[in-house]
């Protein structure tokens, strides 16, 4: 079916006279006046406004949100780029129809995601002789290089603006850095103390081929995890701002001090300067402390991928040693049998928060109504989803002492809203559910033990045949093993074929990746672990999630989300093969399972997970007494039958 | 929650890495 884009009063439509603008997109006017002041005081052409942090973190804090303030567009991915008359920005189709409602006319979207189709835009807009400034705090040294590639030859000039010209024209209204207190996880919730862990990172610096005596560390979740430190800097994700040079004889820790109490300070052994005691500098300093370091006889290893170019300009280059990943990235991504334990007790608790979903389908658009108003407090009547943070205010809600709220803003969307793959209601732009439509719930918890992730989609009515897409979500589990032998080191690239197999066979396809790693009260999106190019290979101990979709523009969308540990596969000749674990139990909408469709294996496959569903879930919900949640799983884990 | 696909770049790259390694 072709997408009904036609008389849409929802995104914005620039060619007519007046442009339409929805209530959603923000002017921006004032703002591209005074980034364009401040370029014409740099004497630049164009500016590059990237979508992260310092850090190279996905989700990123309020202050560093630059992107959002310039252009109006909020979602996690994107760059945007303003010259002296025009403004673009690139993002990917999870993102597309959002930016149509955000953005005003100022603004042009690029359907594309791509270093080189960004420099192909500037060069176009730029003249000969040109200056294109950029932030260097905000580019990773890989996308730098690509940047620079790509402008090699070009007669224009890619220049380092220490000084972030968004923040000067942001001036006073740039919410403030975060200073909330940092505290040191229980025991009970880490794999490993930090000392174990520091140990083991000197033992592979030791062992590398160029026996590096530093380690910079620059994403925020190596750090948090090196330490098993944690705070709330980022909205939904338990970090906090800072950086780790880790020497074979020193650790310093580059964070506010004042953000930590007594207490965490005797944890890290701060009072000494020993190999194993935290030295503590300030996080303005470590560019100044990190060039102090290298003026040394040493060498310093960093992971391209989460360093910034601020941080690698200033080490001597005959004194860097340099891979994709830092060694804590890649240990991070495996989890050691305690980490597993604790990553798989917090999705047995997830169960919850999708049940009423299901309730509605079995009792009618009536009843949907109050169990909302009922369930989620502040509901003034029948919308999607969690306008108003109900789905946070849930989570947030739960008694256990170990749970720290969602891991990410709920997504939840009915009807041709579930087509934008990240959809989040808003007072301004919500709609009512309907038992004809499909709807689909994108929800996860942070819990001290395990970061949660898990998508649903049900229908209440019935569907149609094009809407059931349980045959692809079986494929891409319970059919495949993979060689781990290191011949072939077989990423999740190559899995991934399995998981679009189904959707291939009829021409579609979705248009974000399959899967991502997930952490230990960390990150929502995990990486390298998943499913692309730029992934590490699968190995044992690693936990993904599986999450492929379909989306219809302008009618529906479907996705159904588990996370999976990677496990040895149970083969006739044992040793060889990975398979997964699914770790997510929660069972899927009955309505949308097409029996007809799957093949004995298949449903052989379901009725074992469901069984796995009951076993797990079902003490723990009798344990917390939940009565209704409980029937509804022994209702909807009944073993299907061909 | 839904990752972004990797831009093609970084997919040659990835490629014309797996493509040596396989060679050599």
């Amino acid at each position: 079916p072709q997408p009904g884009y036609l008389g849409r009063e929802d995104v914005r439509n620039c060619s007519t006279n007046p442009p339409h603008l929805p209530v959603t997109a923000a002017n921006t006017t004032i703002q591209l006046a005074a980034l364009r002041q401040w370029m014409q005081a740099w004497n630049l052409t164009a500016y590059i406004v990237p979508d992260t942090d310092a850090h190279m973190s996905e989700y990123i804090g309020k202050h560093d949100e630059r992107r959002a303030w310039i252009s109006g567009f909020t979602g996690s991915a994107g760059t945007a780029v303003v010259t002296m008359g025009k403004a673009a920005v690139w993002t990917d189709s999870r993102y597309w129809t959002q930016a149509d409602r955000q953005m005003d006319c100022n603004w042009e979207l690029k359907k594309e995601v791509s270093i080189s189709s960004i420099v192909t835009w500037i060069l176009a807009e730029v003249p000969a002789g040109g200056h294109v400034g950029f932030d260097p705090f905000l580019l990773s040294v890989d996308s730098w290089e690509n940047y620079n590639l790509e402008f090699q030859d070009s007669n224009r000039r890619l220049v380092s603006v220490p000084t972030n010209l968004v923040d000067l024209a942001w001036g006073s209204d740039r919410p403030p850095m975060p200073s909330q207190p940092i505290y040191a996880l229980p025991k009970e919730f880490t794999g490993s103390t930090w000392q174990e862990k520091v140990s083991t990172v000197r033992s592979y610096m030791k062992n590398h081929a160029m026996a590096p005596t530093g380690l910079l560390l620059s994403a925020l979740d190596e750090t948090a995890w090196l330490f098993n430190l944690r705070s709330g800097d980022i909205p939904y994700n338990p970090f906090f701002y800072s950086y780790t040079l880790l020497t074979d004889s020193s650790i310093r820790l580059f964070v506010n001090k004042s953000r930590f109490s007594l207490e965490t300070l005797q944890y890290l052994n701060t009072s000494c300067s020993s190999p194993m005691c935290v030295q503590l500098e300030d996080y303005s300093q470590v560019r100044d402390s990190v060039k102090a370091y290298a003026s040394g006889n040493v060498t310093i290893l960093i992971g391209l991928s989460y360093t910034t170019y601020g941080l690698y300009e200033v080490i001597p280059k005959e004194k860097l040693v340099t891979q994709e990943y830092s060694p804590v990235m890649l240990m991070k991504a495996v989890k050691n049998s305690r980490e597993q334990a604790l990553l798989k007790a917090s999705h047995i608790r997830e169960l919850p928060f999708f049940s009423p979903t299901s309730k509605m389908e079995a009792e009618g658009q009536e009843l949907v109504t109050m169990i909302y108003s009922s369930l989620y407090l502040s509901a003034p009547s029948m919308v999607t989803g969690q306008s108003w943070g109900r789905w946070g205010l849930e989570r947030q809600m739960e008694n256990e002492s170990f749970s720290s709220g969602p891991s990410f803003e709920t997504i939840s969307a009915s009807g041709l809203n579930a087509a934008l793959a990240h959809y989040s209601p808003t007072k301004d732009l919500h709609r009512k559910l309907s038992s004809d439509e499909m709807y689909l719930v994108d929800s996860g918890g942070q819990y001290w033990d395990g970061t949660t992730d898990i998508t649903r989609t049900v229908h209440w009515g019935t569907p149609t045949a094009f809407q059931k897409v349980r045959k692809a979500k079986v494929d891409s589990l319970g059919s495949i093993q993979w060689s781990r032998s290191n011949l072939f080191s077989l990423s999740g690239r190559m899995v991934e074929a399995f998981a679009r197999r189904a959707l291939w066979e009829v021409g579609l396809n979705y248009g974000h990746g399959t899967g991502h790693g997930i952490g230990n009260f960390l990150c929502v999106h995990e990486w390298p672990v998943g499913f692309q190019s730029n992934n590490i290979a699968m190995a044992k101990g690693m936990f993904t999630s599986i999450e492929p979709g379909y989306y219809q523009d302008g009618e529906f969308g479907i996705r159904l989300e588990d996370v999976a540990l990677v496990v040895e596969a149970k083969t006739k000749h044992p040793g060889a093969y990975l398979t997964f674990e699914v770790v997510s139990f929660v069972p899927y909408d009955r309505n949308l399972i097409d029996v007809s469709l799957l093949s004995p294996e298949q449903l052989q496959y379901l009725n074992q997970y469901y069984q796995t569903i009951r076993e797990k879930v079902g003490p723990e919900l009798q344990r917390r007494q939940l009565l209704e949640e409980f029937a509804w799983l022994e209702q909807h884990t009944q073993p299907l039958s061909a | 929650m839904a990752p972004i696909t990797t831009s093609l770049t970084s997919m040659w790259v990835a490629f014309t890495l797996a493509i040596l390694s396989w060679s050599s």
